[in-house]
């Protein structure tokens, strides 16, 4: 039995899809048979493992019923990945969705499909907590949260921890929050130390020891349509996402 | 008649409300009355200009009906810059509007009663190309769209312009792109460089002269809730907004 993760934040930027795709690249390269959810219009987790964003069906088709989830499940170049796109056309699932009834449990029902097939299902969540987000939290085992060092990101936090309580409370009870993962961290500015400091201060054992640096070869890797494991294996980056890897592995 | 300027751009974490701040606090430091507009249930521009994100009525109660337009209006603590706050409550909203028969059209409507008293009008968007943004391009006479000088920015900004294309001829007709303006650029990246280029190649008119470099002057302000022009005046990242600000207003 899989478990699903969902890496989530409605702050924009933080670093939710590079997290998802590294994260699935990382297990998937330690040998665990691995499934990468898009579940973002924007469609960047798909293009950052090298696939187009006009793929049919994809996860828009799966939440909308026409499709069975196993034919919208494609194989990347990466060993043991295998990946749901997305596309553009998924916004107009966050109109849709809510005229159904029992709305948010679509994307758990459409996984427990497949859920025996893989040991990681990663889901990329878009930067908000509208539809999209909630399925995925109603689907998920446990939430990734990245956190970028700025202070914006920090400001959101409490807000987004509390709408995680309101989904347990209310959708899915057996939801946790796997930890909270600092991003695109500089530790030569004070503003990056300081939101380190306050984040382990406010949440001690929620945050990874691991902390992903800015690193421009994270950034790069996305053009290449590659995980920045494949693009520059030995950068700090990479480093860095294998180091998470281990962690979030460790407290399954 | 105050010109109405959307700041959007789908794309998470680019710098919209870092633009809309400090763009509204440079025009109102020239002497132009203006409102900033915060349409994000984040409430970032709300915080970013040292308000309080519980404040009643906010823009939530205006797109509601609740509360007209002028009671929403707050001083804030920059001359000649008003506010329209944001609270996260506002998240409602994504789901509420569409059930209205004309909805794209409620914030037009709202900002209307208050367009003479002000020469700058900036909406402040969500990330995301829902009933919140669509609101916006429906009632803005020009939208200013920040595009980080990274892949996944760039990448996604054709899809952006197409959005914007659809709005103009279906809702907003006299909708302009006022231009694309490069955010947290750091020429020393081969990355930013190669994002600059290909985006002055493909978008020649477009895009604003003014770069805003990545300057960490410009992450900590929020963090004392005041725009950077405030809070380091000299720094690299206040000259570029005051640069940027002369170029919008000599294209208005
Ligand atoms: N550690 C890092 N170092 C340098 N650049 C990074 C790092 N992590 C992410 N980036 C870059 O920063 C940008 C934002 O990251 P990303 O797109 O993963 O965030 P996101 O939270 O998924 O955004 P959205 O809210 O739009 O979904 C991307 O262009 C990405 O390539
Ligand atoms: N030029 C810059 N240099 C350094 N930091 C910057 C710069 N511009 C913005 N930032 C920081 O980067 C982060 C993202 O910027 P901002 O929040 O303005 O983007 P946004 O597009 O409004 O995000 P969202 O999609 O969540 O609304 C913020 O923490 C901000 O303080
Ligand atoms: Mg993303
Ligand atoms: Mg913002």
């Amino acid at each position: 039995m899989g478990r699903i993760f969902a890496v989530a934040n409605q702050k924009g930027g933080v670093g939710k899809t590079t997290t998802a795709v590294n994260l699935a690249a990382c297990v998937a390269e330690a040998g665990y048979s691995t499934l990468l959810v898009d579940l973002d219009p924007q469609a960047n987790a798909t293009v950052g493992v090298g696939l187009p964003k006009d793929l049919t069906p994809s996860i828009y088709e799966v939440l909308s019923g026409e499709s069975p989830t196993v034919a919208a499940i494609r194989a990347s170049r990466i060993n043991n990945l295998s990946v749901v796109p997305s596309t553009p056309g998924l916004a107009g699932a966050g109109v849709e969705l809510p005229q159904n009834q029992d709305y948010q449990h679509v994307l758990k029902a459409a996984l427990e499909s497949v859920r025996d097939q893989f040991e990681f299902i990663i889901i990329d969540c878009p930067p908000s907590l509208g539809p999209l987000t909630v399925n995925a939290l109603a689907a998920a085992d446990e939430v990734i949260v990245p956190v970028q060092s700025e202070y914006y990101a920090l400001e959101g936090l409490a807000g987004l921890l509390e709408t995680l309580e309101l989904v347990q409370r209310e959708l899915n009870p057996s939801l946790t929050v796997c930890g909270l993962v600092l991003t695109m961290h500089d530790p030569r500015t004070r503003l990056s130390r300081d939101v380190e400091t306050e984040l382990r201060t406010h949440f001690p054992r929620l945050v990874f020891d691991t902390v992903i640096p800015r690193n421009v070869r994270i950034g790069e890797s996305p053009s290449h349509g590659l995980p920045v494991i494949h693009h520059d294996p030995h950068c700090a980056g990479a480093e860095a996402y294998v180091a998470l890897a281990r962690e979030v592995a460790a407290r399954v």
